[in-house]
């Protein structure tokens, strides 16, 4: 299924509730964003950098995982 | 870039920026 920008929204808010006390967890993220975007990391590379830095929150993880394309899976630890 | 949804999700993150 296609997911909407209401979607993405809807995870964004979900990750700064979460790291609410710590601001830098999601700046960090939008870091791993902008290189994805200037093509400085793939999808692997994002991959590896978002299951470093949303370790311990696998209800992040998983819904990462709703935005990565066929074939790509962080898998999570429990 | 074949990850539509994942390039959709880095521009709804980088575009509400605003603080």
């Amino acid at each position: 299924q296609r997911l909407k920008v209401e979607d993405a929204l809807s995870y964004l808010d979900q990750v700064k509730l979460q790291f609410g006390s710590q601001p830098q967890v999601y700046n960090d993220f939008l870091d791993i964003m902008k290189e994805f975007k200037s093509q400085s990391i793939d999808t692997p590379g994002v991959i590896s950098r978002v299951s470093q830095l949303f370790k311990g929150h696998p209800d992040l993880i998983m819904g990462f995982n709703t935005f990565l394309p066929p074939g790509y899976k962080i898998e999570v630890q429990t | 870039m074949a990850a539509p949804q994942l390039v959709m999700l880095a521009n709804v993150a980088l575009t509400s920026e605003v603080s």
